[in-house]
């Protein structure tokens, strides 16, 4: 199903982040995509608050997910 | 000022820069 093949694609680009396979994403890991991706640091800090969205300070492969899909324009409802 | 970052209109659209240059860097790895 769709909501399949994003999952595993959301998946994949958070593996990306999350190195250390801690099973979510911080600031730090974010700061260090800097170097990899042409973005600036104020940019990677504003992409990690919209998708923190219980503002934790951690993304986890749920919200990880449901941002991927906003940005394709899926509904998160199914 | 409207091209500062974080002026909260721009995290669509650095949301999208964002995972396409995830896409594109996971497309360029081998």
């Amino acid at each position: 199903s769709m909501k399949e093949v994003l999952t595993q694609k959301a998946h994949e680009l958070f593996a990306l982040c999350d190195r250390e396979n801690k099973g979510f994403i911080g600031k730090r890991d974010m700061q260090r995509m800097i170097q990899e991706l042409p973005l600036e640091p104020d940019q990677l800090e504003d992409v990690f608050d919209s998708l923190d969205v219980d503002g934790n300070g951690f993304l986890t492969l749920e919200e990880f997910t449901a941002g991927f899909g906003s940005f394709l324009g899926l509904d998160e409802a199914d | 000022d409207p091209t500062k970052p974080g002026a909260g209109v721009t995290s669509e659209g650095v949301l999208a820069n964002f995972f396409n240059s995830l896409l594109n860097k996971k497309a360029g790895s081998p």
